[in-house]
């Protein structure tokens, strides 16, 4: 594994986007993992259509009962990726643009699939390994707790104590060998994280989060998705 | 004023009633740059004053990140001027993961070399 890695370096992200006031993190997540994916297939970076999940993705986890995908008010990106599986796939924002409020009805025109998704699957609690699926497979959706995130301005984030249950959708882009941690005296290694809170948060909508012991829970719930290689209109 | 002359002596001490002076005068003019930079208004004086006081809960909200995330920068973000029930409710929705038995695992990779 390379000591330092980043999609960002190779063309494989598209800009921060902003979610606004809805709980729609999730599809931001999902949506960042397919772009990702689909980059890789084709050679083609396309943004995704967050709203089409927002307002078409209703699907439900089949172990609980009513944990269903829904809009602003939550989802997850594995019932994100199961919905496009189902539905042919996803559209391209510009021809189904995000409006940030779920109160809409679905409009998915299946003419206008752009990426879709061949097959996604859940990694071990093992940083090796996200690490290796990130490097192998593209960029990856991750679930974290956003405690700190309400006050980040930037720098590594290594928080003494961070609860480990996650409430909040993002994107895992890259890694660092050496974060420069003064206070500890030494250099930390660091995952960097794309949010979905627009440019002016964070380190231009960045989320640098350190490694080696799950703070926040970032490497308890992480997803990778591979995308069919489909052409584009 | 309730500080005694021994307990004004202790540098402790005055770096408690100096934090609380700095926080309460920076307080009104952190919140001004932060209306200005975010393009934030209230639609009522009420609104304002609450928000003010929810803004200075959240200056010490970050100063207390920053003793316990002291390699990071916490500060005034956009966020401000949000009580964290609210920033949870606007702008968090990720469901508890019950990982779904289906959902295959990804096969474990090679990481040496």
């Amino acid at each position: 594994l390379p000591s330092d890695f980043d999609w960002r370096d190779y063309g494989a992200v598209t800009n921060v986007k902003d979610q606004g006031s809805c709980g729609s993190c999730w599809s931001f997540s999902a949506t960042g993992a397919l772009e990702g994916a689909h980059f890789l297939a084709t050679g083609e970076l396309v943004s995704l259509s967050e709203q089409q999940l927002v307002d078409c993705d209703h699907e439900c986890d089949p172990e609980e009962y009513g944990a269903c995908d829904s809009g602003c008010n939550g989802g997850l990106m594995t019932t994100a990726f199961e919905y496009t599986l189902k539905a042919g796939g996803l559209e391209r924002e510009q021809d189904y643009p995000y409006t940030g409020t779920d109160r809409g009805t679905c409009k998915f025109d299946q003419s206008k699939v752009v990426a879709s998704v061949s097959n996604f699957s859940v990694i071990s609690v093992d940083e090796d390994q996200i690490a290796a699926n990130l490097v192998k497979n593209g960029p990856l959706a991750v679930g974290i707790n956003a405690v700190f995130m309400q006050t980040y301005i930037g720098g590594v984030s290594c928080p003494f104590i961070c609860s480990r249950r996650q409430d909040h959708g993002v994107l895992l882009v890259g890694y660092g060998s050496a974060g420069y941690a003064p206070i500890r005296f030494k250099e930390k290694p660091f995952w960097i994280i794309k949010n979905s809170w627009g440019a002016n948060w964070g380190e231009n909508g960045y989320y640098k989060i350190c490694r080696g012991r799950n703070i926040c829970g970032v490497d308890s719930m992480v997803s990778s998705v591979a995308a069919l290689h489909t052409t584009t209109r | 004023s309730t500080i005694s002359m021994f307990e004004a002596d202790d540098p402790l001490i005055q770096q408690v009633v100096s934090d609380a002076e700095d926080h309460l005068l920076n307080a009104e003019h952190h919140f001004a740059a932060f209306k200005t930079d975010f393009g934030k208004t209230y639609a009522t004086q009420e609104e304002h004053d609450y928000r003010f006081g929810v803004f200075k809960n959240n200056l010490l909200r970050a100063k207390r990140h920053q003793a316990i995330d002291p390699t990071a920068v916490h500060g005034v973000t956009k966020f401000s001027d949000l009580t964290p029930r609210e920033f949870r409710r606007q702008f968090l929705g990720l469901r508890r993961l019950q990982l779904p038995s289906h959902a295959s695992k990804a096969p474990i990779l090679p990481t040496n070399d």
